[in-house]
């Protein structure tokens, strides 16, 4: 089962729920692949191992054609990781859109699926940029996580982002399962709850039920170089991750 | 005077201060000009009236090479606007990256203010992400504005921000000024101390003295189609804004 996390909004919780859905999965007794596909390489500087050689990195397989299985490294507490690179923001300009490019990262992940270092679950972290590197992850993918800050240009976004997957519809042959998942939900504030029932009313089943509350452990965790279950396990923002994997699994969309 | 306001990692409030610096600026007098250089017309969106037709955007200003002077949109209580369209995103593939199209924001603003509507102040709100169009400010400004939201991973990326400001200068000839910005900043978090103790002792003077604080005002002005401070004059955030602009005055940056 593969997941790509991606929304073009900035900033809507994309790196933090890659890698908090993550360690809840490795917490459930699982042993989840997370790939950085981001040229920001936030996931891979939370890891803190990130290779300084680009070759090492998802730059490699798409420049040097590397496979995925030899450029994964372990990460404790997860399960292993593709790092990224910053040189991976040139692979927009080197490589153009045609469709071998556009499928590269599907295939790739095909052939690692297919040898010894398989792993039953991976997710795909984005950049806030719908180029070449998030539609390799949108073809890639089995499921669609669309994270929505509870706030109203988050909420604009993903009501343009909607528009953007229908138009890749007929170039996919197929509709992308979805699933909008609010965060950094504050019950203090009414534009909170206006958002939520904004989106619920737009989109109904596709949005989790689950919300990810606003919480100083999840915004907090990264500087350990950690996630929020290793920072503080008895956390809202542990417990609501948790909350998340588990109503994913239930729906057949975590193994 | 030019400023661009930009910085890679997303959600940092690049259009919020684009927005709240603009109308801070019509507050004391002045009639900026404001364009929205993201594909995302969150800035455009704000306004309301974003035209659908992508050649009175300025995509048509890069593709149908209209002057800026007929993009611009009246923006009442602010000045004026350059509208923003999706296909924007466009340029990027289009039309590569070399020196005349890097150069073509900053000849186009050069024209606009030898023209009868020239305004002395101009705001440029950015995508985040380091392509041409972002090129495009950083080459056309006097000052870069690079807003900092108080959490771990908005201060990574100002760091690499400084190294990708690095790489420019040879390209050029020049230092580019720049500001840093602490937004949403909430006291009551130990993080947000650490982050503005962290950039402060990186940047120094080139750190605003004004911070931006953590608002629900700020964060629901572009619900009602506005700015922060016809939203909520008394607000904290409209009194952050305007210390801002005061700062920015005394140096010499707003005009
Ligand atoms: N549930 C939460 N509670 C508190 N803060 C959060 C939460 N989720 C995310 N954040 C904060 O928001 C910031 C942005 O989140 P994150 O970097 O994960 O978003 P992103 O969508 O990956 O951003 P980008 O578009 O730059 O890739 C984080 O640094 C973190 O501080
Ligand atoms: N001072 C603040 N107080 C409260 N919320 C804020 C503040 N500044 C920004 N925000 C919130 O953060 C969200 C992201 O801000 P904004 O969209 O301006 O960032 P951005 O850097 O332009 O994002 P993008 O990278 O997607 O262009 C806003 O929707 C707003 O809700
Ligand atoms: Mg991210
Ligand atoms: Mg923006």
């Amino acid at each position: 089962m593969r997941i790509a996390v991606f929304n073009q909004k900035g900033g809507v919780g994309k790196t933090t729920t890659t890698l908090n859905l993550g360690a809840a999965i490795a917490r459930d007794g699982g042993s989840p692949l997370l790939l950085d596909l981001d040229p920001q390489c936030h996931l891979s500087a939370i890891h803190g191992l990130a290779p300084t050689d680009s070759s090492h990195s998802l730059f490699g397989f798409y420049q040097d054609s590397r496979t995925l299985e030899e450029l994964t490294i372990p990460w404790e507490g997860i399960g292993r990781l593709i790092p990224s690179h910053q040189q991976l923001i040139k692979v927009d300009s080197i490589f153009g859109k045609g469709p071998a490019i556009l499928n590269k990262l599907r295939l790739g992940l095909e052939t690692l699926e297919g040898s010894s270092a398989a792993s039953s679950m991976t997710l795909i972290d984005c950049c806030p940029y719908i180029g070449v590197l998030a539609l390799n992850a949108i073809f890639a993918c089995d499921l669609l996580l669309i994270p929505v800050a509870t706030d109203y240009l988050s909420l604009q976004a993903a009501e343009r982002m909607t528009q953007t997957l229908a138009i890749l519809e007929p170039v996919l042959k197929r509709r992308v399962p979805r699933r909008y998942l609010l965060t950094r939900f504050d019950r203090r504030r009414r534009m909170s709850e206006d958002v939520q029932n904004r989106l619920r009313t737009l989109y109904g089943d596709e949005v989790c039920a689950t919300v990810i509350g606003e919480n100083v452990s999840v915004a907090e965790s990264p500087a350990f170089n950690c996630d929020v279950f290793t920072h503080n396990t008895s956390s809202n923002g542990a417990r609501d991750y948790a909350e998340l994997r588990h109503e994913l699994a239930s729906q057949g969309l975590v193994s």
